[in-house]
């Protein structure tokens, strides 16, 4: 469960904008 | 220049598009506790992308089920229950099929979106949260 947690937070993290 | 928070009332991609948007919305919708929707919608974003890349296959496959189990699977969630049956039929197959097709989410980001656009998102801009902030 924690790899799926860790792959979706990983997943979510990559649709964020950057900091501007 | 426009403030950031006058821009993050134009739309709800303006605010999305800002990471303190994005942050004062979320703390808006755990208050709220439907914080899994703005994870979910970032989720269809981010596994978009993944699929655009090169290889990763397995990984991709294991994402999929990841988000269909903690977003989907559960009827009574608060993004299930926003995505129409069809939809969520549609990636059970793919998800079951192990067939990672690159827009298998794109129409469950659709409809939370417009859910967002019509509930969440102008509730937000008249919350306590925004409004201190502002």
């Amino acid at each position: 469960i924690d790899s799926e947690d860790d792959l979706l937070q990983e997943c979510i993290s990559s649709a964020m904008p950057k900091k501007k | 220049p426009t403030p950031p928070y006058v821009k993050w009332a134009e739309s709800l991609h303006s605010l999305l598009d800002d990471q303190e948007g994005i942050h004062l919305f979320r703390m808006f919708l755990r208050q709220e506790a439907c914080g899994d929707v703005l994870d979910f919608w970032f989720a269809c974003s981010g596994f978009r992308k993944l699929e655009a890349a090169e290889g990763n296959e397995e990984k991709k496959v294991k994402l999929a089920k990841a988000i269909y189990k903690k977003y989907i699977l559960d009827n009574s969630g608060i993004v299930s229950r926003q995505i129409k049956p069809a939809t969520k039929s549609f990636i059970r197959d793919c998800v079951a099929k192990l067939h990672v097709d690159p827009a298998m989410f794109d129409q469950a980001q659709t409809e939370i979106q417009a859910a967002m656009e019509e509930n969440t998102y102008p509730v937000f801009l008249k919350s306590d949260i925004y409004l201190e902030y502002t």
